[in-house]
């Protein structure tokens, strides 16, 4: 194996990654299994985790594309190059791109995900029986609708399990439609499209509108492609026409003939000579899961490989029944170590779980109860760091907030500060009682009103105002005129001198600080305002002058204009850890 | 009678009207086998990446573009280089 130089990897061992769009070719639901697979790959063999994200900036970025796609290694069509992926890094470093001229399926021909019917999502069965006669694709056969449909085992006749194919008349992805069919005819730029079609687009995407005129709604989504659709060539998407005549001859099914490469193809009217409308015929096809099981190596730090049975080897070779080559497990392990601890289990009650005092920890529950061991090296570790103890340790903060100039994060009782003007030092924990005696060990929010420089704090329905050293409350939050199905404040935002925003799930009031009352007009939808960020976020705070919704150990960073400008971890871009 | 072959450019095709020769060249030169310094002694040097390619690939080691190499050169792969220049 052979890592790039310098041993690029991750400096975080749960990365994250998001999957911008989508091929034609499988179903979006196959595809998400296939890259869910092959991440798992290397998260079996390393202390690695995925984590899927659907908004912001991933650690590894997945996107399928043709040709020029935006970086500086174009795609070269069908077949040749299948795909790319960077190193470890910012920015583009760690993303993997797929091109898209290649025929994307699980390995051994067209992968067709059904749809309604009986079969409840079961993959077409090639070939099957249908009324005494073998289907190797999908047909409309006994249908007047024109839908395309499949057994979904080897004979309809007998087991009468069936769902529908990929087509665009059953469904669009992607797009502003959410999976609506589409409409023909439609009306886009004043002419009339009867079939999806690439007009429009530089990217050579087959779409329609998914109402009878796009110029009006603006509404679209892009084709799937039919099992028998062509690849490439420049009819991709439309099925063979058979027969067809090419230099005079007449062909009732795929050929070579015209090419120097023995690649088969077929016309897609019924007369090349007259039309040149070709595409190749569907073949085997390539992988996805190998692929970017391999691509994924590269994102985590692998290069290529020199042994010729590696996934990393640079070569595509289809295995049915995929094991990882010792050869990869050791170039992984090299920098990620080797996985460790139990594999997952159904999540327990944690110190994470519910927001209420838990007593200090005892010296029992500070010791791993067992020894760690891996299989490798059978060597018992044990954790040097109390977790309770160390903030780079907390998966979720209690609360967190900016007070009197450097970032406050609280816990069970404790807290840590950390300074914005020197270089992000954590300093902690402290306990919350010494500074703050009439405080319960669980807070909820913190905010420092910019004016008065008083403090508040919020711990389920209750809330208390620290000035210097004397303390208001604890007060109902019914007194601010929170209703009293309010059962806590998980977040606040100062907005200018004297108001400040609270927040709380799909909620959020303005509080008038000096009053001590909310403004009429609230509650109002946090998603109305600030748009792509969780809903379920437990921690809302203003830092140098963005806001911050948490969840889980991730955050999403807005700016003033409400445009989230970054996802990220607490852990490590705010604590430095 | 088979009727002998006619070779069409299809439209929309990406043209790699390529000699095995030109595609050998831009191979070793994408995937780092031939690096910039080496590109002015070109003989010599194209028999050295070659080396460097068949053994990077496991393949005979000779030097020279034969058929099994021009082969593996065909195979589809990954775009990432094998060797950073």
């Amino acid at each position: 194996y052979q890592t790039f130089t310098g041993d690029l990897k991750w400096d975080h061992n749960d990365i994250t990654y998001r999957i911008l769009n989508y091929s034609p070719d499988m179903d979006p639901s196959v595809i998400d299994d296939a890259f869910a697979r092959a991440f798992k790959v290397w998260s079996e063999v390393t202390p690695l985790t995925f984590t899927r994200l659907y908004s912001g900036t991933a650690d590894i970025m997945v996107s399928f594309g043709k040709l020029d796609h935006g970086d500086p290694y174009p795609f070269d069509g069908k077949d040749g190059l299948l795909a790319h992926a960077y190193p470890p890094g910012e920015g583009i470093q760690g993303d993997a791109h797929f091109d898209d001229d290649e025929f994307w399926t699980l390995g051994t021909g067209p992968a067709v995900k059904t749809r309604y019917g009986n079969a409840e999502g079961a993959m077409c069965h090639f070939p099957f029986l249908f009324e005494g006669k073998s289907y190797s694709s999908c047909t409309t056969e006994g249908r007047s609708d024109n839908l395309p449909w499949c057994s979904t085992t080897a004979n309809f006749d007998t087991d009468k399990k069936y769902g529908f194919c990929p087509s665009e008349l059953l469904y669009t992805f992607s797009g502003n439609s959410d999976g609506a069919a589409c409409v023909f005819p439609f009306v886009f730029l004043g002419e009339t499209y009867n079939k999806c079609t690439t007009e429009g687009r530089s990217d050579g995407y087959r779409w329609c509108a998914t109402t009878s005129n796009f110029d009006k709604d603006k509404k679209y989504g892009f084709c799937p492609n039919r099992d028998t659709a062509v690849i490439g060539g420049n009819s991709e998407g439309e099925p063979c026409e058979f027969p067809f005549t090419f230099l005079g001859k007449t062909y009732d099914s795929c050929t070579s003939e015209g090419r120097g490469d023995g690649k088969l193809w077929c016309a897609t009217t019924s007369s090349y000579d007259r039309d040149q409308k070709w595409g190749f015929c569907p073949d085997r096809g390539y992988s996805l899961f190998l692929v970017a099981a391999h691509e994924f190596g590269h994102a985590l730090g692998l290069d290529h490989s020199n042994i010729r049975d590696a996934l990393m080897y640079p070569m595509y070779s289809y295995e049915e029944d995929f094991h990882l080559h010792q050869d990869d497990i050791a170039g992984i392990q090299y920098l990620y170590g080797p996985k460790t601890g139990p594999d997952p289990t159904p999540p327990q009650p944690t110190d994470e779980s519910p927001k209420t005092p838990t007593p200090p920890p005892t010296p029992s529950a500070e010791t791993p109860k067992t020894p760690v061991t891996t299989p490798d090296t059978a060597v018992t570790t044990s954790r040097p760091i109390d977790p309770s103890q160390d903030a780079c340790e907390v998966n979720q903060f209690d609360a967190i907030s900016e007070i009197q100039g450097e970032l406050h994060l609280f816990k069970d009782g404790q807290y840590w500060r950390v300074s914005a003007q020197r270089n992000g030092e954590i300093k902690g924990p402290f306990p919350i009682a010494d500074k703050w005696p009439a405080l319960p060990a669980t807070i909820d929010t913190a905010f420092e009103d910019l004016l008065t420089k008083k403090i508040f704090f919020f711990s389920g329905k209750r809330f208390w105002v620290y000035h210097g050293q004397n303390v208001l409350g604890p007060r109902s939050l019914e007194k601010l005129g929170l209703g009293s199905d309010v059962d806590q404040i998980v977040g606040a935002i100062q907005r200018g001198k004297g108001k400040v925003l609270l927040f709380n799930g799909e909620n959020y009031w303005r509080m008038d600080v000096k009053a001590q009352s909310i403004d009429k007009g609230y509650p109002r939808y946090t998603d109305e305002v600030f748009g792509g960020v969780p809903v379920d976020s437990h921690d809302v705070f203003l830092y140098k002058g963005s806001y911050y919704f948490c969840r889980d150990h991730f955050y999403w960073q807005m700016n003033s204009r409400h445009q989230v400008s970054r996802v990220g971890y607490v852990k490590y871009d705010i604590l430095k850890c | 009678a088979p009727l002998k072959s006619v070779f069409v450019t299809f439209p929309g095709e990406i043209l790699k009207n390529m000699t095995d020769q030109e595609f050998a060249n831009s191979y070793l030169e994408r995937f780092g086998y031939l690096n910039l310094e080496e590109r002015s002694t070109r003989l010599a040097s194209k028999s050295k990446a070659l080396l460097r390619m068949q053994r990077h690939l496991g393949l005979p080691e000779t030097g020279e573009l034969n058929t099994e190499t021009l082969s593996a050169m065909k195979q589809p792969r990954c775009g990432v280089p094998d060797i950073r220049n």
